[in-house]
């Protein structure tokens, strides 16, 4: 028996938006310790870990340990039917070849119950052990998107260099090619508008843009990025979600031949 | 083009 409720149901909504670009069919693992994902791209460069702590959840109740394989396409169909002010209760059973979504308005005038077909996943389960970064770049998500998609009408790839002068993004294509520099910068009026570049090493290396503008489809969960660089492992970047967990998406970088 | 490493090159499966 599964039973989670949220009462702030939007991001649940948000979640399945931000990953559904990235990956078609997914499973979807709960235990104790909370709803989490790990699932690949179909051509397994790019790696999605989504962890919803069950402490964030209004009430969490998982039995035993459980995976659910879901479509997130039609799970955003489902979801799309709810209100964004919805709370949203989200169930499973054992054995169970679906699971259920209910819907409850603030008010509790309107309640809807959709079900939802489960499906058969053969995922593969990747270890990520714990890394320490060349650097890590903490800046405002939206800053992140606008970069991510401003290159993407330029080039294909974008190379991410660190140095002590900030973090710069660039890009070169057809028609030419282009550089964008940020500079470390925690003198604003919101912490979430700070730019700030932790850097033991200078790094630079050289990312597919497609993936990295999919990324950003999770930048509505979170008003910062943290991109951690090593040349040895894939970037990571992380989107938290206020008190309940994060999506972090992995990428490996492009090597030279 | 650049190759690019598939994520089993970085890290193990389980």
């Amino acid at each position: 028996m599964l039973e989670l409720r949220l009462v702030q149901g939007s991001l649940l909504k948000k979640v399945v938006d931000a990953i559904r670009d990235l990956v078609n069919d997914a499973s979807f693992d709960c235990s104790a310790t909370g709803f989490s994902l790990q699932a690949m791209d179909s051509s397994h460069v790019a790696l999605v870990a989504l962890l919803l702590r069950s402490e964030g959840f209004d009430h969490y109740r998982c039995d035993r340990n459980i995976s659910m394989g879901m479509n997130l396409n039609n799970m955003a169909k489902m979801l799309r039917c709810a209100g964004n002010d919805d709370i949203i209760t989200f169930k499973g059973d054992d054995g169970s070849d679906t699971v259920s979504f209910m819907f409850e308005s603030p008010t509790q005038d309107k309640i809807s119950d959709f079900e939802m077909k489960l499906m058969d996943i053969d995922s593969e389960r990747l270890g990520i052990p714990e890394a320490k970064y060349q650097a890590i770049v903490r800046m405002p998500s939206t800053e992140f998107a606008r970069i991510c998609k401003d290159l993407g009408s330029i080039g294909d790839t974008v190379v991410i260099s660190v140095t002590k002068e900030g973090v710069k993004f660039s890009t070169r294509g057809d028609i030419g090619s282009a550089n964008i520099v940020c500079r470390q910068n925690t003198d604003v009026d919101k912490p979430e508008q700070a730019t700030t570049v932790e850097m033991n090493d200078p790094v630079s290396l050289t990312f597919a843009l497609r993936y990295m503008n999919s990324f950003t489809k999770a930048t509505p969960l979170s008003n910062q990025v943290t991109i951690s660089l090593s040349s040895e492992l894939p970037v990571v970047v992380e989107y938290k979600i206020a008190e309940m967990g994060y999506v972090r998406f992995y990428l490996a970088p492009k090597i030279e031949e | 083009a650049m190759p690019q490493p598939r994520m089993t090159f970085y890290f193990r499966r389980f």
